[in-house]
């Protein structure tokens, strides 16, 4: 499904240059459920954005399905990333004069779905993260923890075939957390959506079939650990 | 030092109210390291911030160091934040304008500390939480991992008697968060400083010496259960 060579990131600050990702090599085949470790400052949010074509490389190639993805053009890749791909930001990046139901509706609207659907269906996620009650409330109305199930529900609702989500149980109490990771294994095993995530959290690294450790942006397990 | 009676705290969202905390009764003594748990949306934001005077409950009373808060001028309130408590929000709430160095800084400039003494101390403290080398990255430059430390040291600057700190390590990989949750010990050990925490965080719940149970606004362990 993706295929990464030689990847590398730089950020450039002033004089100075920060290579966040160098050298990566990474192949994640369809229907995986991987996880992304590695220290805070590691690269992980470099990595997951350039997976879910939020950011471009420095240097190197990316194919999602077959595609290169820095041969297409930016609506070509909004199109890729609005037809296949649901990514949950570690920021959670909720647009703050919509309530929680439209935030959820948006991906739908924009996809071009029936609009008699596209509410019952972001009620739905809604339901599935626990957030039932809370459609009307403005991301600045929600708990930490409940933007964060907004973010998901955002990233589910198109039953995209690729989820990236960037450290997606961060604020949540272990019981809510074990609901969302069932979750998440259960439209993995089911429907067969790829998931690569990035997280600290013991729980979530319990559930993966994979594991890519970072450190300095730099992959250091081959890519290919046991979890 | 914090002696909260019969709190309540609701929020109006058009027609429906959200009780948020209901019924709070809580004696926190100098010196303590307590932590306070309780799922998703449970009321600990809310708490953190009546505490620490960010935030009006809707009635009762919060004394900190015998003095009514609510009898406070906005003034005085900003004053006794300024001087006395250092507060890490869950979102960060960094200026993004300024550096990390500079966001640091901030709360000390405020109090009137020597200009010369100012950027030092700052810098030390971004040394403590491991990010020197990060000093001109603005807040958008950095990881979510990153920003969290700044919030961390830039509420730890001025040597306050009172921490509170929402979720201080949810977006830390384990080897920082244990550095991180050793540095606040130490400042409860050696300095006497006050330490109040909401987290999911089981490492920094193992080492409080208290522990306040929330569930839907309420406390339910009686403020005092085992760590
Ligand atoms: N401004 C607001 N208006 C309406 N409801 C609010 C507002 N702020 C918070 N709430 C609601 O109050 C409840 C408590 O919120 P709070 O942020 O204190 O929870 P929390 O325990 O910190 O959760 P988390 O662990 O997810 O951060 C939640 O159900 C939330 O939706
Ligand atoms: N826009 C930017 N300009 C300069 N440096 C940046 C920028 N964005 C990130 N960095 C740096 O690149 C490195 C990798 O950042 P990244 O956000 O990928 O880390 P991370 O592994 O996600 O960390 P965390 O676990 O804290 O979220 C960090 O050292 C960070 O300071
Ligand atoms: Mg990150
Ligand atoms: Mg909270």
């Amino acid at each position: 499904l993706i295929a990464m060579q030689n990847i590398q990131k730089d950020y450039h600050l002033g004089e100075t240059v920060v290579h966040a990702l160098t050298g990566v090599d990474l192949t994640i085949e369809k229907g995986e459920f991987v996880a992304v470790w590695g220290p805070s400052g590691s690269g992980k949010t470099t990595l997951m954005n350039l997976m879910g074509t939020v950011d471009e490389p420095s240097a190197g190639q990316i194919l999602i399905n077959g595609q290169d993805v820095l041969s297409l053009s930016d609506n070509q890749r909004t199109e890729l990333r609005n037809q296949t791909i649901g990514f949950v930001f570690q920021g959670f990046n909720l647009l703050p004069v919509l309530s929680a139901l439209e935030n959820v509706m948006l991906p739908l609207q924009i996809k071009g779905d029936p609009a008699s659907k596209v509410k019952e269906k972001a009620r739905l996620r809604l339901d599935e993260v626990g957030l039932s009650g809370f459609s009307h409330h403005r991301p600045g109305k929600l708990s930490g923890g409940q933007q964060q199930r907004v973010a998901i529900a955002r990233a589910l609702v198109t039953d995209p075939s690729l989820v990236i989500a960037d450290e997606p149980t961060a604020n949540l109490d272990s019981d809510t957390s074990r609901k969302i990771i069932g979750l998440m294994r259960n439209l993995n095993n089911k429907n067969g959506a790829t998931f690569i995530f990035s997280t600290h959290d013991q729980r979530l690294l319990d559930q993966c079939d994979r594991l890519i450790k970072l450190e300095d942006g730099k992959i250091i397990n081959g890519g290919n650990g046991k979890c």
